[in-house]
């Protein structure tokens, strides 16, 4: 099982869009995902077609360890994968955690058991490097950075990186970045390209070669509470992100 | 002395871009302007030329009560506004700051004495209804609110707004909107022209009529560390900060 956490604390780089996108993909193509929403928003949790106001239970009691996974699952509106919820309860979780035993380790330990139900666990994090995205760290196996190519999202990487060596140190040796993904890509955006450039340069190979293009159908789709695949499923938006399903669907034979 | 929190829990809205373009703006129009980082990312301190690495102090220092505002004090490289900068340590002042006494009002002290040196102080948020947010909601007297007319960013307005209500019923009841600013606005995109008519129906006088539209050289700007109107002067991003500056003076004049 692929438990990948899409992170990065610069804002609206497309974390949430690629969440809810790569789990409706990687479900198209026969994969069992189960989707965790990790970030107070609740942007993944709406954005997979589910009221947010309706739900009773989230992730957020199960990391204060009054829930089981399995007792707040839910099934996304469209697209055949299961959710972990989150609303604006889960904002509580950072303060009440810090004095917990195994603050750190609660979404690890909540995940145990699940290897033989899913192939794929996609956890969507807050745009913060806070005791929440290190949980998500802690229980992951491979790290996925969503990069919108702009200078703000640039100067932010190192400390990303840092913080994700200083989770592999003490926490989680298994942990390794598996890719950067490039988002809301303009080709005609000189900054744009140097940026893409100078992240070839640097991470080679660790560099997704499917780049999500800046496409209108991704921002709609969200009103619709759906997958893009499924408000166009011919769009540039929709393409894209089958495409990286297959990409990370060949990265795993090979390996 | 106006205080204003430029806050929103979405990420990557506009916060930073709008408070480094209107501190430039308002001091170009011989206004004095004192900018505060509250974002670990300490992203409005580099977008002012100051170099993040080359810090000893900032503002992490007095939230703690261990420096006074005047002693970590920098100037921007360009446009001179003065600057309290951030880096990435401030990230541990959400926790340390959880059990200390007065955790909500330290910046509100920390600013008192200053109404004769300022104009405006303008507060860049980071991406979270946190303490640190908190701190500049208790001591703004306005919060202006960039907007991406999208979806998700729609989705997060009410829970910001219950945040400022709360704020002001427990800790500042001087608290206003000032107003909500339409940032990264394509015109040609129909989901931002509705999402924009939704905001005129529901806030009315409240949304500035200054609309911040997308445009390339205000992503540029940050990577030479200067506001944008120093960076290319005749650029519609420029011209568009300039003309909320003028709307805000405006404003200003008739309260
Ligand atoms: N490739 C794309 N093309 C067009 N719009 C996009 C694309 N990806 C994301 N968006 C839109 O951009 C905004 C930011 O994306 P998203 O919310 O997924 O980012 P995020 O990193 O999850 O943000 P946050 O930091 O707030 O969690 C959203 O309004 C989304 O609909
Ligand atoms: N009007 C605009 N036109 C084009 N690019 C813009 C505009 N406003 C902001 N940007 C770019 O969009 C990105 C997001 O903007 P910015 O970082 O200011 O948002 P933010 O709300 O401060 O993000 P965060 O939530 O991470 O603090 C940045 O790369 C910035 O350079
Ligand atoms: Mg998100
Ligand atoms: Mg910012």
């Amino acid at each position: 099982m692929k438990i990948l956490a899409i992170t990065n604390q610069k804002g609206g780089v497309g974390k949430t869009t690629t969440c809810v996108n790569l789990a409706a993909s990687l479900s198209s193509a026969k994969r069992r995902v189960l989707l965790v929403d990790l970030d107070p928003q609740g942007n993944a949790t709406t954005g997979s077609g589910i009221d947010k106001s309706a739900l009773a239970t989230t992730i957020y009691h199960v990391l204060l360890g009054q829930k089981k996974l399995a007792d707040v699952k839910v099934r996304s509106a469209v697209g055949s994968f299961d959710v972990i919820p989150a609303n604006r309860e889960l904002a509580g979780a950072e303060v009440e955690l810090v004095n917990e035993l195994a603050r750190e380790t609660r979404l690890k330990n909540a995940l145990v058991g699940l290897e033989k139900d899913y192939d794929y666990v996609l956890i969507d994090c807050p745009p913060a490097l806070n005791l929440v995205t290190v949980n998500a760290l802690t229980a992951a196996n491979a790290v996925m950075i969503p990069m919108q190519c702009e200078y703000f999202a640039l100067e932010g990487l190192s400390d990303l990186v840092n913080t994700i060596k200083k989770v592999r140190a003490y926490l989680n040796p298994k942990l390794e970045i598996e890719g950067l993904l490039r988002t809301l890509f303009d080709p005609r955006n000189m900054l744009a390209q140097q940026v893409s450039a100078q992240l070839e340069n640097h991470f080679g190979k660790k560099v997704y070669s499917t780049v999500i293009p800046r496409n209108v159908r991704l921002a709609e789709a969200p009103s619709y509470g759906m997958p893009v695949m499924y408000h166009d499923r011919s769009s540039k938006g929709a393409q894209a992100y089958m495409a990286l399903a297959q990409e990370m669907i060949k990265r795993e034979k090979a390996s």
